[in-house]
C-alpha cells in the first residue's frame, strides 16, 4: 500500500545542502503495523512526512494507496490526504482558537459526509477512547501535553483512515495511558485493517510491531519482519 | 531548596473550575535528583511551573531558594528565574526566528555577564555535550523533534542554574540520546550540586532519581527516597 524507490530528501539551509534521506527502498503492505525507529535526527519525521503526503522528495518515487504522489494534482493530495490519510505530527499541530472537541471535528466538516449527530457521535467515541472524556471544551493551552497528544491521535483517526503515520504518538504519555492509546490502535488495525506507521522510541510501540525498520543517517539499515509462527 | 505547604492550584476554564493541584506539601533538598512521576494529566507540569516561578498558587506556600515566591516583586521574580533557575519545558518555547546557538546564547546575553567569547565558548561546550554539534546554524522548524528538545535543555543549563526544573526532557528521545542526556545532567549534579526536578514517564530517568514523587490526580500519593545504602 505505500512503496517508495530511490527515495531522497535534502533540504536547503541557505547555500548548505542537509541530505536527510539519501536513498530510501521501501514497501510496506496494506494491514501491517510498522515501525520506524532510529536515532533522533536519522530522518524518520521527513520519512513519514513524505509518506503522508506532506512534503515531496527530492528525488526518487513515492507511491501511497496506488498513486504515484508526484503526478498528482494539488486538489487530488488534499483529497487523498482527507479521506486516505491521518497523520498525528511530533508537534501535534493542533488549532489553538478551537477547543478539543472541534480540533477532532474538523476534519469530519472538510469531508462533509456526515449530519452533526453524527459527527458528534463519532468524535464523543473517539475521544472517549483516549481518555479525554472530561476535556472536550478545553483548548490546547488549557490541555496537558499528554492530553494535546491525544486530541492530535483522536483527530487523525476520527475520519477512519486507511493508512496512518503516527509520528512518536506515545511521546508525552505514561506508561498506562501509552498501553491504552496502542489498544486502540491494535484493534483498529485488527478489526478494520487500518495501515499503521510509526516512527516511535517507545518499546511497547516498538513491541507490537509486525514490522520494524531501522534508520541511522537517512538510510535503512535493515528491516525486519516478526515471525510469530 | 524548595518547599511547598498546602498549595492548591485551580485554573479558570469561563465559569468552570479545574482544580490542577489539591494540597500539595512538599520539601526537596538541595543536591537532590528528583523525579515526580504520574499518569497524563496529574498536575505534574502545574507543580513544575509553580516550583519554577512560572506561575503562581490558587492558595499556599511555595518557597524557593529561600524565598517566599509570593512576596517577591516581579523584577525580583525575573532575576530568580534568570540566575537561579533553569527551565526544560514539556513544548520546548524555543523563540522560532532564532538560529539554535541563538536560542542557547539569549539567557546568556539577557544575564550579561560575560564577554561574546565567553559566551560562545560555553555555548558551544554545551550545545556539544547535547550533540548538536552539527545543527547549531539551523532554526527551530528546520530540526528534529528531538533536536529542538535538546535545544531546550542546553538553554536552561547555559546559565549554570542552582535549580533546574525539567519536563519530560527526554520524551522526543532515543534511548541512546536519551542516556547522553541524563550523563550529562548527572554529572552537573554530581559536580555543580545543581538540583534537579524531573517530570517524566522515561523508565531511564525514574531509574537516576534519588527521590521519588508520585503524583495522582492533582495530589501526592507516596515520596519515597531512594536507599542505596
Ligand atoms: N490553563 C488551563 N486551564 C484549565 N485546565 C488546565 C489548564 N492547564 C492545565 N489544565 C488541566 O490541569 C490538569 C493538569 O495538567 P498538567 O499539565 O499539570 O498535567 P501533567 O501531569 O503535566 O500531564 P502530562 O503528563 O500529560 O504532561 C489537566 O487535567 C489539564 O487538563
Ligand atoms: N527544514 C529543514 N531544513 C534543514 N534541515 C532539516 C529540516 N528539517 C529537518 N532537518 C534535518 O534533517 C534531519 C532529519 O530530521 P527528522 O526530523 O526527519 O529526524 P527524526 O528522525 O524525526 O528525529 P527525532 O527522533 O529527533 O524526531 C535532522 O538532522 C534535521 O536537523
Ligand atoms: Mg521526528
Ligand atoms: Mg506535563
Amino acid at each position: 500500500i505505500v512503496e517508495l524507490k530511490g527515495v531522497h530528501k535534502v533540504y536547503k539551509l541557505g547555500k548548505v545542502e542537509v541530505p536527510a534521506l539519501k536513498g530510501i527502498d521501501l514497501t510496506i503492505s496494506s494491514g501491517e503495523f510498522a515501525v520506524i525507529a532510529g536515532p533522533s535526527g536519522s530522518g524518520k519525521t521527513t520519512l513519514l512526512n513524505l509518506i503522508g503526503c506532506v512534503d515531496v522528495a527530492t528525488r526518487g518515487a513515492v507511491n501511497v494507496d496506488g498513486h504515484d504522489t508526484a503526478t498528482l494534482s494539488e486538489s487530488k493530495l488534499t483529497r487523498l490526504r482527507l479521506d486516505r490519510l491521518g497523520f498525528i505530527f511530533q508537534s501535534f499541530n493542533l488549532v489553538g482558537v478551537l477547543d478539543a472537541f472541534d480540533n477532532v471535528e474538523f476534519p469530519l466538516l472538510l469531508q462533509g459526509n456526515l449530519t452533526k449527530a453524527e459527527r458528534r457521535a463519532r468524535v464523543e467515541a473517539i475521544m472517549d477512547s483516549v481518555g479525554l472524556r472530561d476535556t472536550m471544551r478545553h483548548r490546547p493551552n488549557e490541555l496537558s501535553g499528554g492530553q494535546r497528544q491525544r486530541v492530535a491521535i483522536a483527530r487523525a483517526l476520527v475520519t477512519r483512515p486507511r493508512i496512518v503515520m503516527a509520528d512518536e504518538p506515545t511521546a508525552n504519555l505514561d506508561s498506562t495511558t501509552g498501553h491504552q492509546i496502542i489498544d486502540v490502535m491494535k484493534r483498529l488495525n485488527h478489526d478494520e485493517g487500518t495501515t499503521f506507521i510509526f516512527s516511535t522510541h517507545d518499546p511497547k510501540v516498538m513491541a507490537q510491531a509486525d514490522r520494524s525498520i531501522e534508520l541511522i543517517d537517512g538510510r535503512i539499515s535493515q528491516t525486519s519482519v516478526r515471525d510469530d509462527g
